[in-house]
């Protein structure tokens, strides 16, 4: 599958 | 949210308040990079941009405004209110061999070939190196407050930590943040020579001084 960030992090 | 990011973010958070009790109690930024700090007010301003289109966690929008205010209050400390106790002429890193090839990183190295994307992978890029500056500063005087090691040793943990957090997450989660891990392992390990003497020397009560 496709990469999927979600950038919650800091 | 993990233990390992948890902490992390408190140790973030205690390196800049750290900072600034150096600051506010010895009246004087000797001894800390105004251009590692300025970058630091580039790296959080690129990067959480995303405040107006993206909504996480009331966590996570206050921590997003609380490291970009207090960047700028430093950078506000060091070049007007306490400007005089700045000596640039042992700040001499050139941060444009670090904006240019993080620059290049980002355009090669996104989630998305779109400007918020771009955007983010520069902030990565340059966060990983942007200590650069402060610690050949270090390396040139060869010798710091305690207090100043502390801050380093703080915010050094802090990526440190997100490295057992990228772990975690991927097992538990399945989820991996390739661009995020290699530059925090980068960030990590520039200061692998700061940690073994703040560890050998510091911590046993000795000035952190570097071998000449």
């Amino acid at each position: 599958g496709n990469v999927v960030v979600q950038h919650d992090e800091l | 949210m993990n233990i390992f990011r948890f902490l992390g973010d408190l140790s973030h958070l205690a390196s800049i308040f750290i900072l600034l009790h150096k600051i506010q109690t010895t009246r004087s930024c000797r001894g800390i990079s105004f251009r590692t700090q300025a970058l630091y007010v580039v790296v959080f301003i690129a990067r959480y941009l995303d405040l107006f289109f993206r909504y996480v966690s009331l966590y996570n929008s206050a921590m997003k405004l609380f490291f970009i205010a207090s960047s700028c209050y430093i950078l506000y400390l060091m070049k007007i209110r306490y400007r005089p106790t700045h000596d640039p002429s042992i700040d001499t890193f050139r941060v444009e061999y670090l904006l240019a090839p993080c620059l290049i990183l980002a355009l090669i190295f996104n989630y998305k070939f779109n400007f918020a994307e771009v955007l983010w992978s520069f902030s990565i890029w340059l966060e990983a190196v942007a200590i650069l500056p402060q610690l050949f500063m270090l390396q040139r005087t060869g010798e710091a407050e305690n207090i100043t090691t502390h801050y380093l040793a703080a915010l050094g943990a802090y990526r440190a930590l997100y490295i057992p957090n990228w772990i975690y997450r991927y097992f538990t989660e399945g989820l991996v943040d390739p661009i995020a891990v290699t530059a925090g392992i980068v960030q990590t390990g520039l200061y692998l020579d700061f940690f073994y003497v703040y560890f050998t020397k510091v911590l046993q009560g000795q000035k952190f001084e570097l071998p000449a």
